[in-house]
């Protein structure tokens, strides 16, 4: 464990608990992707299987179970408790396009042709790009309320200090996963656009507006 | 090499 992964793991932590606070406090899902929460919620699951299998620590198993327990929460908020919110009309992303992909992905560039491991690997290349639904709303709707930015900005910054924590562990440990590496660099230029309207837009105290 | 994965991060 070093500052980065810490760091990077409250950032997820946080924007988990703020995308939570929203729906809650607001009794709205309305501008949040259920398909991305979805996609969210099957990344977990796969990933973290080997809580059962693989001991690591408390914090690594209390992290997990958050996780995984909170992605349903959302999912269970979104589609039931407050699905009259759910913005549906605008969350059109076909899923297929990317779990199809990401399946034979997986299948192919994996470290081992194991069932845990080729369920690792396809959590990893599927978490890479499970936020494009969400993305492609703000898109489509040409506008995001401040909380969900805060929301994006803070799930987007997680994988950014995964980038450090992986540069941190390569010199100090000679420790790196490609598969990790390359997935978690794709998904935080994924996000780059985003940023950049954040610095300049939300962070100004401006609505996050797309230009027509 | 790539060393062994460890998947001990989130």
């Amino acid at each position: 464990m070093n500052v980065f992964r810490l760091a990077g793991d409250m950032s997820h932590l946080l924007a988990i608990i703020i995308l939570l606070l929203k729906i809650w406090k607001t009794r709205s899902c309305a501008g949040i992707s259920g398909r991305s929460q979805l996609l969210f919620a099957l990344t977990y699951t796969a990933r973290y299987l080997d809580l059962v299998t693989n001991w690591v620590s408390l914090y690594n198993t209390v992290m997990k179970v958050f996780f995984i327990a909170t992605s349903y929460a959302t999912i269970y908020l979104m589609y039931l408790k407050f699905k009259a919110t759910y913005d549906s009309n605008h969350d059109t992303f076909r899923v297929e396009f990317l779990l199809l992909p990401v399946t034979i992905l997986a299948l192919v560039l994996n470290h081992e042709f194991s069932f845990m491991e080729i369920l690792w690997t396809f959590s990893i290349y599927l978490e890479a790009v499970a936020i494009l639904p969400q993305l492609f709303m703000v898109s489509k709707t040409g506008e995001a309320e401040s909380i969900t930015s805060h929301y994006l900005f803070a799930l987007g910054s997680y994988r950014l200090l995964y980038i450090f924590n992986w540069i941190w562990r390569y010199y100090t440990e000679e420790y790196y996963d490609l598969i990790a590496i390359i997935a978690g660099v794709v998904q935080t230029v994924l996000y780059c656009d985003f940023f950049y309207l954040y610095f300049t837009k939300v962070l100004k105290g401006k609505k996050l507006q797309l230009p027509a | 090499e790539e060393p062994e994965p460890d998947h001990d991060e989130l």
